[in-house]
């Protein structure tokens, strides 16, 4: 049964859509069979991928309203043993349709669930909130990873999204882990940038990813050509650090 | 009356509350009377001016709720003639509670139309998202501002935003008029940054700020200090471009 992990920070830009989609697509490399869900109506993942969803396809909005499984909204990648939930604009309306709906936390879950034995892991890409959308994919998932941008405001709302983590475990999903805070964009000339780093780990220790992901322009080039990192430019420091955290995630999650 | 500027944008981290937050700074250092609205349960425009509302403090979550006028929220900052109404966590409920509403999307005008006459400039930064809380802001504006970050996601999401803006204007409020996109974090050594900005001016002809928001580090470390730009490192190049806006925008809106 594969392992469902959430990409969340209610905090934007701070490289959830940059995480999930090179993350997938290492351990993809890695041959363990991965499926990416845009839970962002903005559909980002699925862009970065090279995939645009049009405004009439099944995507994951028509899964969470119940009027489609996943089966049929499936997407194959570039990357062998990567697939894609896709999602697009019309997702917007869910975060308002669900509110009346029963049990709309676990719309996600347990949709999921009919298909989590195909998969060696699920990654879960959140929009940048703490709605409907998020808190589906944290009901859902086994474990959280938090990108965090090396910059004050991003550090600024880690507590809250700590406190949320929190109520969900304690009402919605308790087996949710919280698998690891992940520094972005560190730039090693600019003082906050290590400041953050310094914070973080103390505040939170033994929950930071070793990995760090440096600021590289080629991982912002590579979703102009709708390519992973590693099929736009495998070498460079961007891919190479989502390399070395897809072994260090392997290894924290038991893969194969 | 006060010109209503709504700073909103969907994608995150494209630099709307920087925007927000520096631009009221410094038309409020050009004596005109400004009030900074943090639409944001996230909070960052009140921390950026180093306010922190405490979770039992009256906030915007109560003017929208119809618990309190904004006479009881205001709060003075360190810039002379710059008020703040400030948010905090509490906010990210109005938008379920708002839902079955009557008048959802109007509550915020409304409030306002009530101080509208005390100020020269309201500005309202957005939170990440087209739901309920952008919906208000986008139907009390008399213009929206868009800043756009210089990067491939960001420019992806921009006929989504101009999309929903059409529609409230077709609906929700005639008056709102697009007063311009705003490049943020323009940085020169790099490719990408030049592409967008060709992109965009290309796209739309006369709907782009003159001023472009270089990439400035100054701009990210004031916000850990609770000041804005001008009373961090006022000669700074990022800061200096916010004041080059306020010139720019005062011109546009005819500010005394
Ligand atoms: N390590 C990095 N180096 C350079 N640029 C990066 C890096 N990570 C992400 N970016 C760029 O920064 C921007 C924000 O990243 P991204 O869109 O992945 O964040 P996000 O958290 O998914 O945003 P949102 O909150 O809108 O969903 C994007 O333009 C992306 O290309
Ligand atoms: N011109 C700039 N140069 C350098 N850093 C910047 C600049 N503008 C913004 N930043 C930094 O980039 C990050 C994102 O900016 P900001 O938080 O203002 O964006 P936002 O659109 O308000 O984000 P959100 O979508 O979460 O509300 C912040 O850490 C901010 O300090
Ligand atoms: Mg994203
Ligand atoms: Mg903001």
């Amino acid at each position: 049964r594969a392992r469902i992990v959430a990409v969340a920070n209610q905090k934007g830009g701070v490289g959830k859509t940059t995480t999930s989609v090179n993350l997938a697509a290492s351990l993809a490399a890695q041959k363990n069979r991965v499926l990416l869900v845009d839970m962002d109506p903005q559909g980002n993942a699925g862009s970065g991928l090279g995939f645009f969803a049009p405004a009439e396809a099944r995507t994951l909005y028509h899964v969470l309203l119940g009027q489609a499984g996943f089966d049929e909204i499936l997407q194959p990648t570039e990357v062998e043993s990567l697939q894609l939930a896709p999602s697009n604009t019309h997702l917007t309306g869910a975060e308002i349709e669900l509110v009346s709906e029963m049990a709309r936390e676990t719309r996600l879950k347990r949709s999921l669930g009919r298909i989590a034995d195909r998969f060696d892991v699920i990654l879960l890409d959140c929009p940048p909130s703490l709605g409907l959308l998020t808190l589906n994919a944290l009901t859902a998932a086994d474990g959280v990873l938090i990108p965090l941008q090396c910059e004050y405001y991003a550090l600024e709302g880690l507590s809250h999204l700590l406190k949320t983590i929190e109520l969900v475990q304690g009402s919605l999903n308790e087996r949710l882990t919280l698998d690891g805070v992940l520094l972005t964009m560190f730039d090693a000339r600019n003082n906050l940038s290590h400041q953050v780093v310094e914070e973080v780990r103390q505040h939170m220790p033994g929950k930071v990813c070793e990995t760090v992901i440096p600021r590289n322009v080629r991982l912002s080039e590579a979703p102009s050509h709708g390519k992973p990192g590693l099929l736009y430019d495998a070498s460079s420091r961007g891919v190479q650090a989502y390399v070395a955290l897809a072994a260090e995630v392997a290894r924290q999650w038991s893969l194969p």
